[in-house]
């Protein structure tokens, strides 16, 4: 474990429970995609299906069941509760999700490091993860403004992964034999994904103004 | 094996 990766999944934490605060406390998701949602559910249970068979750490068993129940228990409280469920956006959240989940799957069967099915799907939830802003974008774009807490969610969103883009640097440099470029790329598309957004956070945050 | 080493990541 290094600092960034540290930084990295505090940061990860961070965006889950902004979100979780923003849901339970006040009742709305306005301005968040339900369908990000979900595509976030899917990223963590083929990502974490490992969890009952490799034992790495408690910090990481810990920090698997966190993003788990979380991930599952926004995409419930957005369907079911009543009173979130109102709040949700369903006429703009329409970008087809869907459609990133096939290509991610065949793109995963076609380039992975072992030919496994727990590797496969690790490896078919990497891409998955790095397309299912996508939804939350799209949704953001067309409701102009979105309130503080649903920005600074996805600026943590997007943060997240940049920190571990410099950890694979870090690790890359300190531990022999420590190259895998599938997590890399995937995770540099990730990230470069929310350039515009953090173009137009940083200006209106130092403007002092809600996100545009 | 390095494989692990990957999986030690959230």
């Amino acid at each position: 474990m290094n600092i960034f990766r540290l930084a990295g999944d505090m940061t990860h934490l961070a965006s889950v429970l902004v979100l979780l605060l923003k849901i339970h406390t006040i009742k709305s998701c306005a301005g968040v995609s339900l369908r990000t949602q979900e595509l976030y559910a899917i990223v963590f249970a083929t990502r974490y299906l490992d969890i009952f068979t490799s034992f790495v750490s408690v910090y990481n068993t810990f920090m698997k069941l966190v993003f788990l129940g979380s991930s599952f228990s926004i995409v419930w409280y957005m369907r079911y509760h009543k009173a979130v469920h109102r709040t949700y956006d369903r006429e703009q959240d329409t970008f087809r999700h869907w459609f990133l989940v096939l290509p991610c799957l065949v793109l995963a069967l076609l380039i992975h490091e072992k030919f496994t099915f727990l590797e496969v799907l690790w490896t078919f939830s990497l891409y998955l993860e790095a397309v299912a802003i996508l939804p939350q974008l799209v949704l953001l774009q067309r409701t102009r403004n979105i309130d503080n807490l649903t920005g600074q969610y996805i600026f943590l969103l997007g943060g997240y992964r940049g920190l571990y883009i410099l950890n694979w640097i870090y690790r890359y440099f300190t531990e022999p034999h420590f190259v895998h470029w599938i997590t890399w790329i995937a995770g540099l598309v990730q990230t470069l994904l929310y350039a515009d957004f953090f173009y137009y956070y940083f200006l209106r945050f130092i403007g002092g103004r809600g996100v545009e | 094996n390095k494989n692990d080493v990957t999986k030690d990541e959230l």
